[in-house]
């Protein structure tokens, strides 16, 4: 685990022409390529931190408010034991960074027998109380918190626009496209401790009984 | 009747006769007209007559009228209710589209946009820009941040320390929005909260407009010796479109003495999401408890 890449992709967001588009087309797909680099490197130390932080084996948790602390004290000092803890406990953390074009594999697996695992964790030093939004591929759902208590959370199907935008990004990145099976976004309320984190649980419901509500859609007001 | 979207706080309402957001009403009693709509700049395309001479480009905001044609939009729009949120979906024309959401305990509504691939078949350069026109009399005051520090009182038409001839109306009154813009009638404030850094400015009083997106044909001479006319490859190489923009952002009305407090903790919020990450887990291992 490294940071090194995270250096070269906050170059790039301090340089003009990184902020502001005044550069050519090559440069631009080259800044791409190291944006991208930096997110997928930075993505792997955060998913170890949180690994350790909730296992409870790491001295990680007073700087957990700092990326740029954790980054470094994992790479430095924590690295590989990181790596080693995550694959013991079979924790296969992953975060969804496209989730605003309702595109996260990890969020619409089939999660028949399993449970969906959502890890919130806050940056700001208040507490924090917000509605979490997530693509999801069933609608019959029901949301847990930490001890177990069943939070409201609703039900609303992935819109056109955003349906046209997955598959613009998966046709870019050459993948098929599986139009057959709908998409719901699924929103809950959350809450979060200063700097911390909460933990839900996405389960499937055993009966027709779930608590996900399901939204009154009014369609098509011509004007 | 229209669509409209509301909390436990404030309500949005949307014209029944154009589809689009046309006043707001708190809880507390105040109510503002709140009319929003989509346009574009045609950006200079740089000829060689002396006055036009500069090119509209990546470095440089220059259209080459005052005017904002309106998208020739015919709006379908659909609701969307719960307890936890309800949301207006607009799709104005085939590449501009918007929801305008508002959940449960907010105060504010959040806007998601839409736009692009812009097209250019027509040969014209477009800044594409949305307006959001208050009752506010704002006599041609307006703030705008300044990379995320304080928010610098600007004045329309005017330099505090130079005495400005105008010559640009729209881009001589362009500023950078970093985190936000508001304008305010001493005893309301609108304010406009962005996830991007993006142009702004207010160009009529009570009228706060944000350039969402751009696209253009011609260089402008200032280095980059490229048109802005990015596009995405999709499949192959041979398969290249323009590219579309999604972001968000706040509007927020309030009350003066309450609004500055309310501006830094959105900003705050939206520059720092909660950040999630999902594990999928057996349940009969109770990893997690």
């Amino acid at each position: 685990l490294s940071s090194d890449s995270l250096e070269e992709a906050l170059a790039v967001l301090q340089h003009h022409d990184g902020v502001s588009g005044t550069e050519q087309q090559h440069v631009a797909s080259d800044y791409t390529k190291r944006l991208f680099l930096a997110s997928v490197e930075s993505e792997s130390l955060i998913n170890a931190a949180l690994a350790q932080l909730i296992t409870g084996k790491s001295r990680l948790a007073g700087y957990v408010g700092r990326l740029q602390m954790v980054t470094n004290e994992i790479s430095n000092n924590y690295g590989h034991q990181a790596i080693k803890e995550t694959g013991s406990s079979s924790m296969n953390f992953q975060q969804c960074p496209l989730s605003n074009i309702s595109y996260c594999p990890p969020s619409e697996a089939d999660l028949t027998g399993k449970s969906l695992a959502v890890i919130a964790y806050n940056p700001l030093g208040w507490e924090r109380k917000e509605t979490v939004r997530i693509t999801v591929s069933d609608y019959k759902l029901d949301v847990f918190d930490s001890s177990g208590n069943l939070v409201p959370s609703q039900i609303i199907p992935v819109s056109q626009t955003s349906t046209k935008l997955r598959e613009r990004h998966l046709r870019s990145i050459q993948k098929p496209i599986v139009s057959d099976e709908p998409l719901f976004e699924l929103l809950f309320e959350c809450s979060t401790p200063p700097l911390g984190y909460s933990t839900y649980y996405v389960k499937p419901s055993q009966n027709d009984s779930y608590s996900a509500e399901h939204s009154l859609i009014e369609e098509n007001i011509q004007s | 009747h229209g669509a409209h979207a509301k909390s436990n706080s404030v309500q949005f309402t949307f014209s029944s006769s154009t589809g689009l957001l046309e006043r707001l009403k708190r809880k507390d009693g105040v109510e503002v007209s709140l009319e929003q709509s989509f346009c574009w700049y045609n950006a200079s395309d740089g000829n060689t007559e002396e006055t036009r001479g500069q090119a509209s480009g990546a470095y440089v905001f220059r259209p080459n009228t005052s005017s904002c044609f309106a998208l020739g939009y015919n709006v379908t729009t659909s609701s969307v209710k719960g307890s936890l949120v309800e949301e207006v979906h607009q799709q104005l024309t085939s590449w501009v589209s918007q929801v305008v959401r508002v959940f449960k305990d907010s105060e504010n509504a959040e806007v998601e946009f839409t736009v692009g691939p812009i097209p250019f078949e027509d040969q014209l350069g477009k800044e594409i820009v949305t307006k959001l026109s208050t009752d506010l009399e704002s006599n041609g005051v307006f703030y705008t941040d300044s990379n995320g520090r304080d928010f610098i009182k600007r004045v329309r038409d005017y330099r505090s320390d130079w005495e400005l001839e105008v010559h640009e109306e729209i881009a001589g009154n362009y500023y950078p929005v970093n985190s936000g813009i508001f304008l305010s009638d001493n005893s309301t404030d609108f304010s406009i909260l962005v996830d991007r850094s993006i142009g702004g400015s207010s160009i009529s009083d009570g009228e706060l407009e944000l350039m969402v997106h751009r696209r253009l044909l011609h260089d402008d001479g200032k280095g980059v010796a490229e048109a802005l006319n990015e596009t995405t490859c999709l499949d192959d190489s041979s398969t290249c479109e323009g590219l579309v923009v999604r972001g968000t952002f706040l509007i927020d009305v309030r009350p003066v003495n309450e609004s500055a407090f309310w501006r830094r903790n959105l900003i705050q919020r939206k520059l720092f999401p909660l950040q999630l990450v999902f594990s999928v887990v057996n349940d009969e291992d109770g990893q997690f408890n």
